[in-house]
């Protein structure tokens, strides 16, 4: 038997509108640790790895290790039926093909259940090596997902380029071009609009802004985002979704023809 | 420029 609840369903929807304009498909594969789930997108560009703690969840069990894969634009049509203040209940017998989102609302005089068929996945799981970056960036997730907004009227790429006195985004194309140049900030009266940049050597990396574009879409989860980033290997963006877990995406840069 | 893809960075469990 597998259960996991949630007092507010809004984590969970933001959740799936961070991730189903990348994924169409993905296997919640869920233990007594909780919930992870990794999955590329169809181009193999860039890879979701979302972790959800059992101990972020206010009640979960999980008798056997269950993996359910599930259609991302059948979850989402379910969770658009759950009032952000509703309980949302996940439950899956063992061996179970379907499973059954039950929506509580805040005074328990409604309660729907929706219950939906699991697919079978057979998804490449890649091993992420564990990586000593040469910057990492901690800005507003607000401002990160503006900035990308911004330069991709510019552009098809976005060009990072982080020095010690701080983080250029550049774009450009038919109708010019666009830098954007962010400074570490002295001091702030909100910690999460601090600009912060841990720097062991520069890294100058391009991207697609597509894909950037996309993770933004997980701007609701947290109000900072942290770009990790080495020369030739994927850029990190993640997003700490408090009390229960984070969220990561991983993007292969563009390199020179 | 060229897109690289993920798999050319990280390996199949």
């Amino acid at each position: 038997m597998f259960e996991a609840r949630l007092l507010r369903s809004s984590i969970l929807k933001k959740v799936l509108e961070a991730i189903k304009d990348l994924l169409t498909q993905a296997t919640f594969d869920c233990d007594d640790n909780g919930i992870q789930l990794q999955a590329m997108d169809n181009s193999h560009v860039s890879l979701v790895s979302l972790t959800l703690r059992a101990d972020g969840f206010d009640k979960y069990r999980c008798d056997r290790n269950i993996s359910l894969g599930m259609n991302l634009s059948s979850m989402s049509k379910i969770l658009k039926c759950a009032g952000d203040k509703d309980t949302v209940t996940m439950k899956a017998q063992d061996n179970a093909d379907t499973v059954t989102f039950v929506f509580e609302s805040p005074n328990q005089e409604k309660v729907s259940d929706y219950e939906m068929k699991l697919m079978n996945l057979d998804l490449e799981h890649l091993g992420i090596p564990e990586t000593e970056y040469s910057c990492t960036i901690r800005l507003s997730s607000a401002e990160f997902a503006r900035i990308c907004r911004d330069l991709s009227q510019f552009g098809e790429s976005i060009v990072i380029s982080c020095t010690k006195e701080g983080v250029r985004f550049s774009a450009s194309g038919d109708i010019g071009s666009a830098n954007i140049a962010l400074a570490q900030t002295a001091s702030v009266d909100k910690e999460e609009e601090a600009v912060v940049i841990e720097m062991e050597e520069p890294v100058t990396l391009t991207f697609a802004c597509q894909y950037l574009n996309y993770f933004t879409k997980a701007t609701s989860l947290s109000p900072q985002v942290q770009l990790s980033m080495s020369a030739d290997v994927p850029l990190v963006v993640e997003y700490r979704i408090p009390d229960i877990g984070h969220i990561r995406y991983y993007l292969a840069p563009k390199i020179d023809d | 420029m060229a897109q690289t893809t993920i798999t050319t960075f990280f390996n199949s469990r």
